[in-house]
C-alpha cells in the first residue's frame, strides 16, 4: 500500500469522524443530508460484501466494518436521535434518489467486469458512490449553511478522492498490469463533482464573510 | 467483460 492510497483512506476516514463529532457536540444535523449518507450506507454495504468470503488484510476489513457500522450511525442520529432528528433539514433535502440509484443499477447490469451477483453489486457501488454527493450538494445549495464543520466535512472527503486518484496514478507506474478502469472513470467523475463542490465553497465564501473554508 | 481487478482497495 503507498501513501496516497493510505492518505486517503485516512481523510476519508477523518471525514466520517468529524461528520460524527459535529453532530454529537453540536447535537444538530443542520445542512447535512441525509439522502447522501443513506446512499454512501447502500454503497458501502453492496461494496463490502465480500467480508464474509474474501480476506485481504486486517486493515482492510476493520477499515471497511468501519464505514459501514459509522454510516449506519449517523443515519440513526439523523432518523432517530431524539434531539438531532429534529434539526433534519427535511423539506430541503428533497433530491429524488432514485434519479441516481436506478441509471446505477442499469449501468452496472451493462458494464462490469463480471455479470455475477457480487461483481454487480460492487460495480453498483462505484458508480453509486461517484455521484451520492449530489443530495448534499443540493442540499448545502438550498440551505446556505456552510458551517465551518461541515465544511471541513466535504473538504476531507474531497482529498480523499484526490488522494485515490494519485493513488492509481502511482500503482499504475509501478504494479506492471494494473488497471481498473470502472473505478477509474467513476472516480474521476467524483473528483469532477468535489470540485464543483469546492468552486461553490469559495463561491460562498466570497460572498459572506462569515462562512469560512476549511483550513 | 474484461478480468475482474482485485479488489483490495477501500
Amino acid at each position: 500500500m503507498n501513501i496516497f492510497r493510505f492518505a486517503g483512506d485516512m481523510t476519508h476516514l477523518c471525514s466520517i469522524v468529524v461528520l460524527l463529532l459535529k453532530i454529537e457536540a453540536t447535537k444538530s444535523c443542520a445542512g447535512v443530508s441525509l439522502r447522501t449518507q443513506e446512499l454512501y450506507a447502500v454503497v458501502f454495504v453492496s461494496r463490502y460484501l465480500d467480508l464474509f468470503f474474501t480476506f485481504i488484510s486486517v486493515y482492510n476489513t476493520v477499515m471497511k466494518v468501519f464505514f459501514i457500522t459509522s454510516s449506519f450511525c449517523i443515519i440513526w442520529y439523523m432518523r432517530h436521535h431524539r434531539i438531532v432528528s429534529q434539526t433534519y433539514d427535511r423539506e430541503q433535502d428533497t433530491f429524488r434518489v432514485a434519479f441516481l440509484v436506478v441509471p446505477c443499477i442499469f449501468l452496472a447490469l451493462l458494464v462490469n467486469h463480471e455479470f455475477s451477483m457480487v461483481e454487480v453489486l460492487w460495480t453498483f457501488s462505484i458508480y453509486l458512490e461517484s455521484v451520492a454527493i449530489l443530495p448534499q450538494l443540493i442540499l448545502l445549495q438550498r440551505t446556505f449553511n456552510v458551517d465551518t464543520l461541515t465544511s471541513n466535512y466535504v473538504f476531507l472527503l474531497g482529498a480523499y478522492r484526490a488522494l485515490y486518484i494519485l493513488n492509481w496514478l502511482y500503482r499504475y507506474f509501478t504494479e506492471p498490469g494494473y488497471s481498473q478502469w470502472i473505478v477509474w472513470s467513476s472516480g474521476t467523475l467524483q473528483t469532477a463533482i468535489y470540485c464543483d463542490f469546492f468552486y461553490y465553497y469559495v463561491v460562498s465564501w466570497r460572498k459572506n464573510e462569515r462562512l469560512s473554508l476549511p483550513s | 467483460p474484461d478480468q475482474t481487478p482485485p479488489k483490495d482497495e477501500l
